[in-house]
């Protein structure tokens, strides 16, 4: 089975945390934090604006 | 013979139940056959009609248009899948996994359906395995409670089940990127575009009073997504009228500063509504106490996750969203396997679906569980009058294309429901960040 999730989400960039950005600030749009192909669990973080 | 007949002693035997099962499969696969030949003779008679003209355009319109077999393209294992039966295996699968196991087989047979499947006993709730009285059970499984902490990013995403990420990326122009090979049309998958741009439950211009006699703010059309201006007069509940400032933080001081900050809503929105609201307020406030993000570009993304038959089945909300709209496509039941993505074009719109339409803090969010031959059942805990692979499925389907052939309209391919009851101002049904949605069940 499969489950396809299609949302709307602003703009992503380039830039992540690791450049210093605190969390929640609205610098960066949105962000994968997944492979192609990687194994995932419930809860753990597809994503983040 | 006669006194050999007369003389030998009658044993009963019962008949293997497989055999049994065998029988009861080759008889209907028989009668399946026969009622899909019947129908496409009966569809060869109509298109033969249709080409000389029979009857009037008027007639043809308001006739029920029968449910065209969904006939794909692709190479010949899977021309031979489409002449399967897929929805009567995958019933019959279903029938079978709800046969009752014999107690003292149901341990090691569960244990070796861990071992094939990579199923991980150790995080299953119930530690006595005796408990599932067939694989149906064991199969929509639950997890020990805190196994899988949400990740505590308030602005994360999170996956909603186990399995693997098969594809992911941005839309463009309304088709979602090459999955393997395959290009969607959004339009396809969700049934129409995402109901921002034509939500046909929003009215049409300016604040209408609904039956409750509560203003209801007009949803906004293409081109002016989610700006409300602040002092725009949102609703008025209990002689109190709101504005969007004031929904979050009470109503108005004479100043016309906000009296209260959010902790304080008004009494009398029950805790639900104020849940809700605050689901979606969240967004809203940031809508407009900050340059909204939606007025910085933003753009749809999509994520496929596939789900092996060893993974936890049951579904969570990704995130804080409310859904305000269900559209269900009976559609056929292919295995979603990886080698079937890579051979059968198109397979996510032809498979059962339901697809959860509704909005999250950054716009538009949708939700869709895929069915598949071997679960085929897709259950979603809050929407009661769902029934996926069933019989009634696919009267629910025919009668959605009756009602539209009655309004004249082109069969929408799907039985729709909207959610009420969340918040009597903005309808929808809330879901919260990691609660449980529903899941997958076997046949």
């Amino acid at each position: 089975s499969t489950i396809v999730m299609v949302f709307e989400a602003p703009k992503g960039s380039r830039k992540s945390f690791d450049d210093g950005w605190e969390e929640g600030e609205r610098k960066g749009g949105w962000q994968w934090s997944v492979q192609k192909g990687q194994k995932i669990k419930y809860g753990e973080a597809v994503g983040w604006v | 013979l006669r006194t050999s007949l007369r003389n030998t002693k009658v044993e009963w035997k019962p008949i293997p139940v497989a055999l049994g099962i065998g029988f009861l499969g080759a008889v209907q696969f028989y009668r399946v056959r026969q009622r899909e030949q019947r129908r496409q003779i009966e569809e060869d008679e109509e298109a033969r009609s249709q080409d000389e003209g029979h009857g009037s355009e008027e007639d043809e319109k308001r006739k029920p248009k029968k449910r065209k077999r969904i006939k794909p393209s692709g190479p010949w294992q899977v021309q031979v899948m489409s002449t399967l039966p897929l929805k009567g295996i995958s019933r019959l699968w279903g029938r079978f996994n709800e046969l009752q196991i014999p107690y003292y087989l149901r341990v090691p047979g569960f244990k070796l359906y861990s071992w094939v499947f990579g199923v991980n006993l150790s995080e299953v709730s119930e530690s006595d395995l005796h408990i599932y009285p067939n694989l149906a059970a064991f199969f929509y499984r639950t997890l020990k409670p805190n196994i899988r902490p949400l990740d505590p990013r308030s602005t994360a995403l999170l996956s909603p089940a186990d399995g693997r990420v098969l594809q992911m990326g941005m839309i463009q122009h309304g088709e979602v990127e090459q999955v393997k090979g395959m290009t969607y049309t959004l339009e396809a998958l969700l049934g129409t575009e995402p109901p921002s741009a034509s939500s046909d439950s929003a009215p049409a211009q300016g604040p209408k009073k609904d039956a409750q006699g509560l203003k209801r703010h007009a949803l906004p059309k293409e081109g002016e997504e989610d700006i409300i201006t602040s002092d725009e007069e949102f609703a008025e509940v209990n002689g109190i009228s709101y504005t969007l400032p004031n929904l979050l933080s009470g109503p108005k001081s004479q100043g016309g500063t906000p009296a209260m900050d959010a902790s304080t809503t008004p009494k009398s929105l029950s805790e639900t509504e104020v849940r809700a609201d605050l689901a979606l307020g969240d967004g809203r406030k940031q809508l407009w106490s900050s340059p909204t993000p939606t007025q910085a570009a933003t753009a749809l993304y999509y994520i496929v996750v596939y789900l092996a038959p060893g993974d936890y089945h049951r579904f969570h909300s990704p995130t804080s969203w409310v859904a305000e709209k269900r559209r269900h496509f009976a559609g056929e039941l292919y295995s979603v396997s990886p080698y079937l993505q890579r051979t059968l074009p198109g397979l996510f719109t032809l498979n059962e679906r339901v697809v959860l339409l509704g909005r999250w803090r950054w716009g538009f969010f949708s939700f869709t569980p895929v069915g598949a031959t071997n679960v085929g059942s897709i259950k979603i805990n809050f929407d009661r009058e769902l029934r996926t692979n069933s019989l009634t499925t696919d009267t629910a389907a025919d009668r959605a294309a009756e009602e539209a052939a009655d309004r004249g309209e082109p069969n929408p391919g799907f039985a729709e429901a909207t959610y009420a009851g969340a918040s009597k101002l903005l309808g929808g049904h809330a879901l919260r960040k990691g609660e449980e949605m529903g899941g997958f069940q076997l046949g």
